[in-house]
């Protein structure tokens, strides 16, 4: 039981770490049991270094740096039990647009092998994507949706314009 | 594998028959606040996820069901499928095309519900379609499902509660 | 003490069924006591009614209209006890634009009277402000400021081009 | 009465003296993810809260001394002073301006530390420096600092800690 936890904990480490410098274009970060021999009896501890920065503990990494240190996490458990389709919503709330970019990029990456639907109102992910939906609400409190297929096809109307995003 | 087509039918803010065709790829959805984004997100849970404990932000299965919205009366079942493309027969069944339905039915003295399940519009039971979502690995318990407030919980945890995380994997 | 309670009770809630309303253009929201005799014995409900749409329970609101109702809770307790200044860091995380801009114009009216500064990542609030500054940070880990005063008089430079936004 | 300049000196990612002028009505502060706002916020929360329970994110006070960031060495002390307009004597003290500064050194065993204030520059007891701030309502425990991630703290509180606010405010 110890080995099977050793043998996750060692594979998603070495996801989280290669992802995480991806996200953050540089910065390095790890996972580490507090208690190595008996890792059951101790917690997981999440180190992160943005690039260009010292390490500091989690807690006073800034609102940003934290959600995409999180989000380094969920994607690396992801890569360790791979499925035919991911849903992610609204993961990209707390990051400025290169952030932001730098996610939307790698699950654009990731979605030449798996079906990614992401939830965001930020146009910088609408822009990564292949097709879009878009959700309204109308006056009598019922959702409409339309959907636009292959935008990449489209060569000049942003589909934000299209939305009145 | 990939889902296909969600069809929604009195199911939360989505009052008629709403399909909603999905492709290969990377597909953004998008929209104002309030709009009806995660009520999509929480039909799929609700089908993949009839014994996980995953929030549904419903109080009840019976807040589901469309409400009236601003003037209509409320419905008295709501329903959800999900069809996918089962070319690959991820799904351990032998068709092209795998569709999933769950049902809640608001009973007369409007205190309890009915619940059923569907699969290929034959009527399932709740082991038999649990199965199945463990075998094709497209069950709600997963981490491929990031909802709204995820993110921030992550952050928030405990380093014990991340490492129990690690345990539920193995 | 009980009387205390419910002269502030009934102020803040007058407050903050108004604030919703202007924030939500339109809806409607009130503060209920738990127990009405004996306050002090139970809890706060917040029911909220955002525009064209029923009551739902607060848990059913969706992310962005939870965080306006939080907003507006706490504007009305601000407006209960005014401050010469106030701080705002990143209130419009969750708001789509809309609801964005109903917040930076809230807080552009208030600013006549008292001073605000609010840190956001967002276009539309950085368009009503009078003042901007820029933080960025140099390679070195270090922090740098710039200072763009009266940005209303600037008849065709937006705000984010300078700070390549 | 408004706050006209933030002066910081070594104070968490700041590491050179930075003096940041502020004017009357609406400023916004906006920049990249990990730049410094939110540090900004935390200096203007050290002077005004010395007593407050208000999480600076520091697990201790010798957090905020810049840490060398990439290759420079850590300070010793970091410092942050508030420069007040007080032509309104809203702060009863009678000048037009009033500077409020608390500086943190770390002690030469690197395991405590010394916490000093300074009100105009002449040193201040915290009793002393505490009174003023509550006399001139700009304690950091007020409702009018509104620090990222209270919005999700309000919308998950439960009913009885929402009713608590009002308690606290009575
Ligand atoms: N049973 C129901 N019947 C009708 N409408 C409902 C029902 N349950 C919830 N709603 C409505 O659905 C809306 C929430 O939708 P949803 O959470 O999908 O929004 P969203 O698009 O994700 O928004 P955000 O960007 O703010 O997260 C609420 O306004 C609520 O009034
Ligand atoms: N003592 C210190 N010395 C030097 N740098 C520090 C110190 N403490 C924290 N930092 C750095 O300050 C940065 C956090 O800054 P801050 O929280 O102000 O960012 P922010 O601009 O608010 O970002 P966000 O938009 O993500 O909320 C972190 O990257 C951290 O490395
Ligand atoms: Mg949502
Ligand atoms: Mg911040």
């Amino acid at each position: 039981k110890k080995v099977g936890f050793q043998r996750i904990f060692g594979a998603i480490n070495e996801n989280f770490t290669k992802i995480f410098s991806e996200l953050s274009g540089g910065g390095e970060a790890e996972l580490l049991l507090e208690n190595e021999e008996d890792p059951l009896s101790g917690g997981l501890i999440i180190k992160a270094r943005p690039k260009d920065k010292k390490f500091v503990r989690m807690e006073a990494l800034s609102g940003g740096e934290k959600s995409l240190t999180a989000l380094s996490f969920i994607f690396a458990i992801q890569a360790y039990q791979p499925s035919p389709f991911y849903l992610l919503d609204e993961v990209d709330m707390f990051l400025d647009g290169v952030n932001a970019e730098n996610v939307s990029r790698a699950v654009g990456r990731s979605s030449k092998n798996a079906q990614f639907i992401q939830i965001s109102l930020r146009k910088v992910t609408l822009k990564e994507a292949d097709h879009i939906i878009g959700v309204t609400m109308q006056r009598e409190g019922i959702t409409d949706i339309v959907m636009k297929p292959n935008i990449g096809d489209i060569p000049d109307t942003p589909p934000e314009t299209e939305l009145k995003l | 594998m990939h889902l296909k087509e969600i069809e929604l039918d009195n199911f939360k803010s989505f009052s008629r028959k709403t399909k909603i065709p999905l492709l290969e790829g990377y597909t953004a959805i998008t929209g104002p606040n309030g709009a009806g984004k995660s009520n999509i997100s929480d039909a799929i849970l609700f089908v993949l996820g009839p014994k996980s404990s995953r929030v549904i932000r419903a109080g009840r299965l019976t807040d589901l069901v469309f409400n009236g919205g601003k003037e209509k009366r409320p419905a008295k079942e709501c329903k959800a499928s999900l069809i996918f493309d089962n070319s690959d027969r991820l799904i351990p069944i032998d068709t092209n095309e795998v569709k999933l339905t769950r049902l809640v039915r608001i009973s007369d003295n409007a205190e309890g519900y009915y619940s059923y399940f569907y699969v290929n519009d034959k009527k399932s039971s709740l082991g038999e379609f649990d199965n199945l979502l463990a075998n094709a690995r497209i069950s709600a318990d997963g981490y491929n499902f990031v909802q709204q407030g995820d993110i921030t919980r992550i952050v928030e945890m405990t380093n014990l509660e991340r490492r129990r995380i690690l345990d539920d994997i193995a």
